[in-house]
């Protein structure tokens, strides 16, 4: 393709990024680094600043469903940690959401097979979701709840097994994901890569797919080559992270299905459940 | 594989609208 198609398609995903994704690395950064004048994060550092939290946690989530009906009848007695659990599922399934919306936004996408959507996006969004994790990391913490919270990296290591168990891996690969210093209009294209993903299980029709996906990787090789001129060989170590990636959604789908079996109380969210159903 | 994903087909098939999750 030519290049200047290249760029128009750098532009369009960037775009739509903007549109589905509410809380951009940018403003993340901002908020981290406390460049956003009055409106710090409310931090949670023990049970005492959790349960001072948790409003803002629950105060953006989708309308009632039958879920969360089950998730705030949750009782102190179930634990802290299934409640922050079930907090963090009603988020997951509102951003399976909006990657879902900027998937239908890549172009092609929607003309495929649509059981080859459905593939796509099952074995694709939680690969996504971790990648979209990383510009709300640092070393020390995460921002969550849309960036009005931030929840240090010693908090969740202290909760109980397996709970304690669910974040580190992600702080692990988020800060060396992070030292490649992606931006946003970066992140749209990588998204879109990672989505048109060719050998997923079970695909009926893969050329298109791997089409579309030549065509973005060109895209977002140019775009490195552009934003990042000074950065050698920055395209080859982004791909490399898709390994590492498949090996934290592997990872993490087995701790969730391990937290099934363990956890008397543990519901898990019908979408979420959908798609780690014969996962890994 | 649409009818195990019922969740994920209604969002590929919707408009950009909120869908009950």
């Amino acid at each position: 393709p030519e290049a200047a198609d290249l760029r128009a398609l750098a532009r369009h995903l960037y775009e739509a990024y903007l549109k589905y994704f509410p809380l951009t690395k940018a403003k993340a950064r901002a908020i981290l680094s406390g460049k956003t004048g009055d409106s710090a994060p409310f931090v949670i550092h023990d049970m005492k600043s959790l349960m001072e939290g948790e409003q803002f946690i629950n105060c953006r989530q989708m309308p009632i469903q039958e879920h969360q009906q089950q998730t705030s009848a949750l009782t102190a007695a179930h634990g802290v940690e299934l409640r922050f659990f079930h907090s963090c599922q009603s988020r997951s399934a509102e951003a399976v959401r909006e990657v879902t919306e900027f998937a239908k936004s890549i172009p092609g996408f929607v003309d495929l097979d649509l059981n080859d959507q459905v593939t796509l996006l099952k074995y694709g969004v939680i690969e996504v979701l971790i990648i979209m994790m990383a510009p709300l990391m640092n070393k020390d913490g995460t921002l969550i709840s849309y960036g009005q919270i931030f929840m240090t990296r010693e908090f969740l290591k202290s909760l109980r097994k397996p709970f304690c168990q669910m974040m580190e891996p992600k702080f692990e690969f988020s800060v060396k994901f992070n030292t490649l210093e992606l931006d946003d209009s970066d992140m749209a294209l990588f998204l879109a890569v990672i989505i048109l993903s060719g050998d997923r299980p079970g695909l009926l029709n893969v050329k298109p797919i791997e089409q579309l996906q030549e065509t973005v990787l060109h895209s977002l090789e140019l775009q490195l080559k552009l934003n990042h001129p000074d950065s050698l060989q920055l395209f080859a170590k982004l791909l490399q992270k898709m390994t590492d990636l498949r090996q934290i959604v592997t990872d993490h789908v087995h701790l969730i299905q391990l937290l099934k079996k363990t956890e008397v109380d543990m519901c898990l969210h019908p979408l979420l459940q959908e798609i780690m159903k014969d996962l890994y | 594989l649409k009818e195990k994903h019922k969740i994920l087909h209604q969002l590929l098939q919707n408009s950009t609208s909120p869908v009950d999750l």
